[in-house]
This record gives structure tokens, sequence and C-alpha cells, in this order.
């Protein structure tokens, strides 16, 4: 999932359909209870409340929802039958912010047998996933997907998928449950044992805007920030999915519960495989983990018992460059042997720091090199950082400030 | 070999890569061109949002999920407008 970076600050929305579609089977009355159920779908897994509201109200609706045709006075026409269904605007203070629009020239069915028309239960349940704050998700059986999915089934018995849950929880929190709660639902899947041990304190939640991290490393495109039992996630378009950090152990399944630090991470090429690193051992990772047992480093190539500072892969050759202090060594995917003649010394790679927290690869091929709020850019090919590194992490990479005290590389002297 | 993909259907995917948020839009006062390896790259990030084989080129399969009805929104948010930006 996504999110959008704004929440409702309330816990009761008001809602009302403002207009119905023209020409679609479905009486005012079903619209309505249709939309009451969709929000009720959202409703049920956490402590938001729904409140239809008439006509005659002092105020707007935070939901109004309208049906509409081709251009409708914002910046999002629709285009009949097929293409765009539906929208919605995300949370905020702005009047239009939650306000969902249908296209009326879709043929709005509930409960059609044949497949025909757009079902449109399950269309609204996704819009209200927006006007709460969610973007959309590539989760297979998130409701949040972009595309149409065909119909959910019966609305009064639809759940979210663990995805959505999760999505929604990361923004309004969890549910309460209260001994007079009926489940109005089937119950939910037993969730997994707590990582943690029920009596630990709550752990603070760590400020990446200190940097120093465990791990960080390229993964399908995003680049994920490793920190204790934490991560965050920075998308391509250099927005992070949240500024909260999310659990380990709730991403990575299969992880056994007392790793608790990454100390390195990277995908490799070419199969795609994600490693993530802990003491002198790893995990491999496709969406789950694999093969279940960790793996030692010895069968990348280090000695018993060596641990490592940073792993990456190297596009140009497609070797993986294993790290610890001020040596490295050298892995051959293609052969799935490490190469002779190593460790050897990290000065190979002009100008970057010893034992740096991680390297990676960015997406457009760059090598950078993180170490404490710090990072050492080499362009793409190029094992020669460039002149004007380091350079603060925060403003580039974490939404955060840059430090205004603290080292920095000497600069060059300006040429006069 | 896939088709070769129709000029109207890499018109249609630029056009939709730009409107769901994998392209930035088009500036016409910088006139860039967009590059092989933009595009490439975008189609890549669509198709693995999509579930679909990450081919990096506008494949039937590509092109016929792009003619799926959908929502509205952009899938990379802060591509588009409806994302309201809080002010630093």
């Amino acid at each position: 999932y996504a999110l959008s970076g704004s929440v409702w600050k309330k816990r009761t929305l008001t809602w009302r359909v403002n207009s119905f579609p023209q020409g679609s089977g479905l009486s005012q009355e079903t619209v309505r209870t249709l939309m009451h159920h969709a929000l009720t779908t959202w409703g049920a897994e956490s402590d938001l409340r729904f409140q239809e509201v008439g006509s005659q109200g002092p105020t707007e609706p935070d939901i109004l929802i309208d049906f509409a045709r081709a251009y409708h006075q914002d910046s999002y026409p629709f285009d009949g039958q097929g293409g765009t269904l539906a929208h919605a605007f995300f949370p905020g203070e702005h009047p239009i912010s939650g306000d969902t629009h249908f296209d009326d020239e879709e043929t709005w069915t509930f409960g059609s047998k044949d497949g025909e028309g757009t079902d449109l239960f399950a269309v609204a349940v996704h819009e209200f996933g927006h006007a709460l704050g969610l973007g959309h998700s590539s989760a297979p059986d998130s409701i949040m997907r972009p595309f149409y999915q065909g119909p959910v089934g019966n609305p009064a018995e639809y759940r979210l998928s663990q995805d959505d849950r999760e999505g929604l929880q990361q923004l309004y929190g969890r549910a309460p449950q209260t001994p007079y709660d009926k489940p109005t639902r089937k119950p939910l899947a037993p969730l997994p044992p707590p990582a943690l041990p029920p009596d630990s304190p709550p752990q603070p939640l760590p400020d990446r805007c200190d940097g120093n991290f465990d791990a960080i490393a390229n993964i399908r495109g995003e680049t994920f920030f490793f920190k204790g039992p934490w991560f965050w996630r920075l998308q391509p378009s250099g927005q992070l999915v949240s500024p909260r950090p999310a659990r380990l152990h709730r991403f990575w399944e299969g992880l056994p519960a007392q790793v608790k630090v990454i100390q390195a991470a990277y995908a490799r090429h070419p199969d795609g495989r994600i490693l993530l690193f802990s003491g002198p051992q790893f995990w491999s990772f496709q969406d789950r983990l694999l093969e279940g047992a960790a793996r030692p480093l010895t069968e990348l190539g280090l000695p018993p018992g060596e641990e490592v500072d940073a792993v990456f892969s190297w596009p140009l050759n497609g070797k993986t460059y294993l790290i610890r202090g001020q040596q490295y060594w050298r892995y051959d995917e293609a052969a799935a042997r490490p190469d002779p003649g190593y460790p050897r010394d990290l000065s190979l790679w002009e100008g970057a720091p010893p034992a740096p927290d991680d390297v990676t690869v960015s997406n457009t091929g760059d090598t950078y090199f993180f170490k404490g709020l710090q990072y050492w850019r080499f362009p793409k090919g190029s094992i020669k950082a460039e002149p004007d590194s380091p350079q603060p992490m925060g403003p580039k990479f974490l939404d955060c400030p840059a430090p205004t005290v603290g080292p920095q590389a000497p600069r060059p002297p300006r040429a006069t | 070999r896939a088709r070769e993909p129709s000029a109207q259907d890499v018109s249609l995917g630029v056009d939709w890569l730009t409107r769901y948020g994998y392209l930035p839009p088009p500036h016409p006062a910088q006139a860039q061109l967009q590059s092989p390896a933009k595009l490439r790259d975008a189609i890549k990030v669509m198709q693995r949002f999509a579930g679909l084989p990450e081919t990096g080129i506008l494949d039937p399969l590509t092109v016929a999920t792009m003619h799926k009805p959908r929502c509205s929104l952009p899938d990379v948010l802060g591509a588009a407008g409806l994302v309201r930006r809080r002010r630093r």
C-alpha cells in the first residue's frame, strides 16, 4: 500500500449521497445502503465512525458523493463507459477533501450474476480507501489495486485484506477491542505471535533523521532503511511510504524473531532475491523467506565468524561486494563462487569511508556509500567518489533537514 | 518476437504512464525528449505494480492492462494534483 501522507484528525466522519446514478437500475435506497456498507467496511477495522447527514445540515459533509459525467468541475473529467470509473480526494482541510465521484456513464450494478456492468460496492470500498488517505496497492488481494477486479461478494460480509488493514492501521491505529464488541463479521484470522515478549515495555520509535542506519538497500526500485527492528521505505518518486517506521518482522515474513538487527541488505542480480545479513549469517527472500534456514557467510567467501558492514551488487559486472571495515571480498554470482585474491583494501573505491553503514546502487546506477548522516556518491561505472562527497543524507533521502553542525569534509579550495 | 507496439500504442502508453504518475509531466519550456531508458524504467515500474512480467516494453499484455477500467487516481503519489501537499 502507499499512503498519501494525509489523514483525518477526527474519528467521526459525515457523508451524504449528493446525486444518484441516472439510468442504472439501482434505486436511491440501494445506492445509499451500498455506500453505508462500503464505509462500514473501513470502520470495522479502525475506530472511525461514519454518520450520514441530510442536505439541510449547516455544513457540507466530509465525504460528499456524486455521480457525474465527463467534465464536472474538478480536474479529472470522466471518459464515458469503461476507462476511468471513479476517483476520490484525500483527507484535508479543503472543501473537496474526501469527496468521491463516480462516472455516471458506467453501468453500475449490485449483485450482478452475469458479470455485466461495474459492481458499485467494490468500487465504493476502493474510493473510500482514498478518501481515508490510502493510495494504490500492488498487493494481489488488495481492494486498493488500481484496476477494477469485479464484484467482491456480499457487502454485509465483505472483509478487507491483510494489506488493506495494515494500510489503514498505519494511518489510524488498530481498531480498539471492547468487551461489548459483538463480532458482526467473521472473526479475524488469529494474529501471528508478537515478535516481542509481551511484558517488554513499548519501544520508542527511532528517529530516521538521526541516520546511522544498520542497513540500506535498493529493493525493486524502493530504498529500504533498516534500524534495529524497524525500517523505512523510500518510493522511486522520492517520497517516503510513511514517516512512521514499519516493523521488521511483520514485513519480512519468516525472519526469525531473535534477529534484532540487519547489518546489511541487498537485492541480488539477476534473480532479484533479497539477502538480509545479521551476524555471520544471511537469509534469502523472494517474496517470503526461502530455504528457511540461515546460511553462513563462509558460503560467500568470508572467513568463519566474520561479519559484514555493507553488501551490494555492482551492475557493471554483476558481482557482489561484501565490505568489513577497511577491506572487502567479492563474490561472482554468475559462477556462484567467491573470487580469488580477496580480501582487498577498500581504498580501491577512492574516497569511500571505512566500515560504511551500507552501500547501495540507485535506480540511475550511481553507487552510494552511507555512513552516519552522510553519503558518498560514485557516478555510474566509477570507483571514485564525487568531489563534493560526503553530502548530508537528510534532505535527499529522508525528508529531514541537513545537520547544521557536525564534521564536514573539507571543501576543495575554490578556483579564483 | 512480441508484436511491435503501434505508434498509437506508444502514444497511449506515454499518456497513460504520465497520467498515473509513472512519468513526470512534460515541460513544454524545457522541450526535453523522453529518453528511451526512462520510458523503459517507467514501463517496468508499472508492470511490477500491476503484477505483469517486467519486460520494459509495451507488449500486448501491458497495453491490454492499460485499457482496463480503473480508478482515476495516479498509482505513484505526488505526481498528480489529487494529493494535497503539506507545506514544509
